[in-house]
């Protein structure tokens, strides 16, 4: 199974 | 003194010009503390978007000096989006962009784009740098 870790990032926002 | 009092001191808008002792200290305790560079990041992230121009270049002052003094936890803080957004908001006219002076604009990009190059490791900043050019907000 895919072990969904913490990213410790968030997602690119778009400018 | 802490980060939050050095970081005050490094910006404050009734600086006559740079404090270099401000801004030695803060990165002195960047280096030395432990655990100090997220800290240190979300200090400088407040500080970039004060809505007085010379508070927010004294801050992306402050923020090139940690990045070429600092070591790679504080380029690792840095090459993530959590902060790269931040910046980007600056310049977005999606964002901020409108209400950020064009002196603090152009040193956001300034600084993004010489970090490409200095920093390759740091895949995301040249992937946030990419993504205004594509939208415009980064001309030739």
């Amino acid at each position: 199974p895919v072990i969904r870790g913490f990213s410790d990032d968030e997602p690119l926002v778009i400018a | 003194t802490s980060l939050e009092a050095l970081i005050q001191r490094a910006t404050s808008p009734t600086n006559p010009g740079p404090d270099t002792a401000a801004i030695d200290a803060f990165c002195g305790m960047v280096n030395k503390e432990p655990n100090s560079a997220h800290i240190a990041t979300k200090l400088i992230t407040t500080q970039i978007q004060s809505p007085q121009e010379w508070e927010a270049l004294q801050s992306l002052n402050l923020l090139e000096a940690c990045m070429k003094r600092c070591g790679s936890s504080f380029h690792t803080e840095i090459g993530k989006f959590r902060f790269l957004n931040e910046m980007i908001k600056l310049v977005s006219p999606k964002y901020l962009g409108s209400q950020t002076p064009k002196p603090v604009r152009d040193r956001v990009l300034q600084l993004m784009y010489s970090w490409t190059m200095d920093y390759p490791r740091e895949t995301k900043i040249k992937e946030a740098y990419q993504m205004l050019r594509k939208q415009g907000v980064v001309t030739d």
